[in-house]
């Protein structure tokens, strides 16, 4: 998962 | 029931073709009306005078502009969400960029052989000091080759759902759950077709293979930057980026 911190984040922002 | 089957499946077609909609970058109709907007001989060679390093950066740059938008494609698909998280980003980790090169038809103009960059409509000559001479002739030929289609926007709209949820990527936690969603949008994509009378078009898609091919080459020829230009990878390019291809 730390190796896709960025993937993660962006699925993780709501609908944006 | 037949019936609420069918409804099921044309509320997953409005789903897709909203999401696509919401997220495809740049509008259908912007596209063709700028598709003889190409750039001068001055510009050409101005991009062709740029080091290499720079050509590599901004060709990044635009890239992970058209990734995040496929991020959010696939967040607004319904039922990408419902996957764990394993899977939403073995998902995108493997088809992210074989959507932006399907998506990439959109904006190709196969009348001159150029695509949109950077604001105007580029030849392959101007992307020359990357250094990748073959890697840009292969994806040229493939933004051709899908031209021929001639892909209504609900087509690029579900086909690209389908190269996204593929539950023959490797590593996938339940692939089972991959696979009936990536069975119910086979579905909706292939009523589209007998709706449209298009149902020839299944026999002329791209194989996966071309599209994981041109994404192999893509990595490689970036491993091979990396070699001629150690450093500027991790300083000057996009973060996300470098998580998905480095």
């Amino acid at each position: 998962q730390e190796k896709h911190r960025i993937l993660h984040k962006l699925l993780q922002n709501g609908n944006s | 029931s037949p019936t609420s089957a069918g409804v099921e499946i044309e509320h997953l077609t409005q789903n897709v073709l909203k999401s696509y909609r919401e997220t495809c970058q740049l509008r259908a109709e912007d596209l063709q009306l700028r598709r003889w907007d190409t750039f001068s001989r001055e510009e050409v060679c101005a991009y062709q005078r740029k080091p290499m390093e720079e050509m590599w950066q901004r060709c990044a740059g635009r890239i992970t502009e058209a990734i995040q938008y496929v991020v959010e494609f696939a967040k607004r698909l319904r039922g990408f969400m419902d996957l764990c998280q394993n899977d939403q980003i073995v998902l995108l980790k493997a088809g992210a960029m074989e959507v932006v090169l399907v998506r990439m038809c959109r904006a190709f103009n196969a009348d001159n052989r150029t695509v949109f960059f950077e604001g105007k409509y580029a030849g392959a000559e101007l992307f020359r000091s990357l250094g990748c001479h073959e890697l840009i002739s292969s994806i040229f030929d493939f933004a051709q080759s899908l031209c021929a289609l001639h892909f209504s926007e609900s087509e690029v709209a579900l086909f690209s759902a389908l190269v996204l949820v593929n539950a023959n990527r490797p590593w996938l936690q339940d692939q089972a759950k991959v696979a009936r969603l990536q069975g119910h949008l086979d579905v909706a994509f292939r009523v589209l077709l007998r709706r449209t009378r298009r149902e020839g078009l299944l026999a002329r898609l791209p194989p996966p293979g071309r599209l994981r091919a041109l994404c192999s080459q893509h990595v490689e020829q970036l491993q091979a930057f990396r070699r001629l230009h150690p450093g500027v990878l991790h300083a000057a390019f996009p973060p996300l980026y470098r998580e998905l291809f480095a």
